[in-house]
């Protein structure tokens, strides 16, 4: 291994990083998720820690750019060079540039994540079986709103299991439209446009504008990549159009005809004689993960090693089970020491469920929120509940119905089913949620301790228990608490002071007042107007050690009592201690 | 039918590396990793057989001194921005 000139290395150990923009290849959980592995590479062997910032200047400033895209070392296309990051210091040191002329992947091809659907947000299955025919892309096909899909499963004809592709029809990202899809056709400069667009900007990003009049609103977004999107070339985001003439010879699939290098291309119009529209075929993609972990250890100190195995050899080589090797090790501990404490527990033998003791209840489909099933409804899936499996193990549970704190002990529900927290690595159960609370349903959406009165609130859809010991109250309709019938389901709560619980729903919030058991006026608010830097779409959000929670998938924005993001991790790693 | 399709190679429009030819790659790539000094390089100090060497030798490579179809190869392969030879 390598360090630079002079030992460059930061002065402390709590490093944090701000990712400023999103690639159009991923959606931006996973490029976030890709980015806090790859710092846990690095944090795993060494003392340092590092924390996610939302706003102002941090030690590593992650960013996607193209060819030009502000210091003096240009991106040159897709291929060659992909990345480069500098070393630890004031200002542009530290921070790590992506060429977003790649195409980022996880190393394996497209990744693909869906949207509404019944999948709760899967990723694509490629290929699928749509009407016994095999598809390897989303599509179309089934639809009549040009809105694409895929199969989260092999099988859509058996499972059913469905969710819609990225498209700028059903989301953008950036900007300042909070997500909002485009609105074709919009007005840009008093010109019309039809599609997404990269007029008007230098730095070869699509856009559109999310009302009809971008000259009159400013509202714009920027537009996903879909997964037939060409990479790159002059047509950046459009799909292949076959057949193509090229040299007047027809071409009814990607070619490396006309290239010295033999990469794939294809034209996005029917003749590249005539419109010279073309871009490079999607192909596996470079991983962003392991990009991500040699960029992140030039922004610790790390020079290039010279050893191949090494993370930080300079050329890109895709490994499956990446695992960090001794060189980069040696090299990273000699900049700041080993881990202290103890190694990391071996792996367990992985229990083995018998087949008489299946537990999990299947959980209910999330309700889609606006496009439909492809072709046919998919059935409710049955609900039922069986013994309980005492090697039921919670961090088998990808997503928790929800969390709270009560009684000093964090309680994790998850389909008629809770564990109990008390400290780390301490977690008992499962428990039955009826056999402690018979009144309430498998699914709880939220659950709180009213610190005041000590009672425990249940709410489940729209509807919601109190238990006070073994009385309870209920259920009863939301709209007892002034909530209107536009909220479908309380999906957290927070205590704010002695009687007052804050209730969320939607991207909004209300404060109810636990004595009179109603919502204060001058409520809903946006939860933005007062929680910055937290997901508007926390499907969880409770009150834990005194901090706020805000869960999204598998993660956690943790929030203090300044309302300052401090912290944001994996649920499983982090609270529950899972190995 | 039996003869050779003739290649023809086009330039794309948009594509950055459209009019490098072989010994620009070459010059470009050992520059822009720092085997090769731009001033050395115009007033000949430096040889491009030494600063392939150079490359060889950090790479791990057969050290040949000239640019081999392995050293070409490796040129080509997707990699990281930062240079392996620090100025």
């Amino acid at each position: 291994y390598q360090t630079f000139s002079g030992d460059l290395k930061w002065d402390h150990n709590d490093i944090t990083y701000r990712i400023l923009n999103y690639s159009p290849d991923m959606d931006s959980s996973i490029i976030d998720d890709a980015f806090a592995r790859a710092f846990k590479v690095w944090s795993d062997v060494t003392p340092l820690t590092f924390t996610r910032l939302y706003q102002g200047e941090a030690d590593i400033m992650v960013s996607f750019g193209k060819k030009d895209h502000g210091d003096p070392y240009p991106f040159d296309g897709k291929d060659g060079l992909l990345a480069h990051a500098y070393p630890p210091g004031e200002g542009i040191q530290g921070d790590a540039h992506f060429d977003d002329d790649e195409f980022w992947t996880l190393g394996k091809g497209a990744v693909v994540k869906t949207y509404y659907g019944n999948a709760e947000g899967a990723m694509c299955h490629f290929p699928y079986t749509f009407n016994g025919k095999s598809y390897s892309t989303c599509t179309t096909e089934g639809r009549d709103d040009q809105l694409p899909w895929c199969a989260t499963t092999a099988d859509f004809d058996k499972d059913k299991k469905y969710g819609f592709c990225p498209s700028e029809l059903l989301y953008t990202y950036g900007g300042n439209s909070n997500g909002d899809k485009c609105v074709f056709p919009f007005v840009f400069l008093g010109e019309t446009y039809n599609k997404c667009t990269t007029e008007g900007r230098t730095d070869g990003y699509r856009w559109c504008a999310t009302t009809s009049n971008f000259d009159k609103d400013m509202k714009y977004g920027f537009c996903p990549n879909q997964d037939t999107a060409v990479i790159g070339g002059n047509s950046e985001g459009e799909p292949c159009e076959f057949p193509f003439t090229f040299l007047g010879k027809k071409y009814n699939s990607c070619t490396s005809e006309g290239r010295s290098d033999q990469k794939l291309w294809c034209a996005t119009t029917g003749n590249y004689d005539k419109d010279q529209k073309w871009g490079f075929c999607p192909d596996q993609g470079y991983s962003l993960f392991l990009v991500a972990a040699h960029e992140f250890g030039h922004a610790l100190g790390l020079d290039h090693s010279n050893i191949h195995d090494a993370l930080m050899y300079p050329m890109y080589v895709y490994l499956e089970d990446f695992k960090l090797d001794k060189d980069d090790i040696d090299g990273i501990q000699y900049l700041y020491g080993p881990k202290p404490g103890p190694g990391p527990t071996p792996p367990q033998p992985s229990k083995t469920t018998s087949s008489t003791s299946t537990t999990i209840t299947t959980p209910n489909p999330r309700t889609p929120k606006t496009p439909d099933t492809p072709t046919a409804s998919p059935s409710t899936p049955e609900t039922t509940t069986q013994s309980i499996d005492p090697s039921l193990n919670p961090c088998q549970i990808p997503i928790f119905d929800t969390m709270s704190e009560i009684m000093g002990e964090l309680h994790l529900f998850k389909d008629g089913l809770y564990w109990k927290l008390k400290a780390k690595s301490n977690i008992k159960g499962p428990y039955r949620i009826q056999e402690t609370w018979p009144a309430l349903p498998n699914v709880i959406d939220t659950a709180f301790e009213d610190l005041l009165t000590k009672k425990m609130y249940f709410f489940s859809g729209r509807r919601f228990w109190v238990y006070h010991g073994d009385q309870v109250l209920g259920p009863r309709g939301i709209e007892k608490l002034g909530l209107g019938n536009d909220v479908e389901k309380i999906e957290g709560a927070i205590q704010r002071g002695k009687g007052k619980v804050l209730l969320f729903s939607g991207g909004k919030y209300w404060r109810m007042d636990t004595k009179t058991q109603l919502t204060d006026k001058g409520y809903p608010r946006d939860i933005d107007d007062m929680f910055g830097g937290v997901p508007l779409d926390a499907h969880d959000i409770f009150l834990y050690n005194g901090s706020y929670y805000f869960c999204q998938q598998s993660y956690y924005w943790r929030m203090n009592n300044r309302l300052q993001v401090d912290r944001v991790g994996y649920i499983k790693y982090d609270i529950l201690n899972c190995p | 039918l039996c003869a050779p399709m003739k290649t023809v190679f086009v330039n794309f429009p948009g594509d950055v590396l459209k009019n490098l030819t072989e010994e620009d790659l070459v010059n470009d790539y050992l520059e822009r990793y720092g085997y090769l000094n731009s001033k050395a390089r115009n007033t000949k100090q430096m040889s491009l057989s030494k600063a392939l060497t150079k490359m060889q030798r950090y790479l791990g490579l057969e050290e040949t001194g000239q640019l081999d179809e392995e050293t070409l190869n490796v040129m080509k392969q997707p990699r990281c921005g930062v240079p392996d030879v620090q100025n």
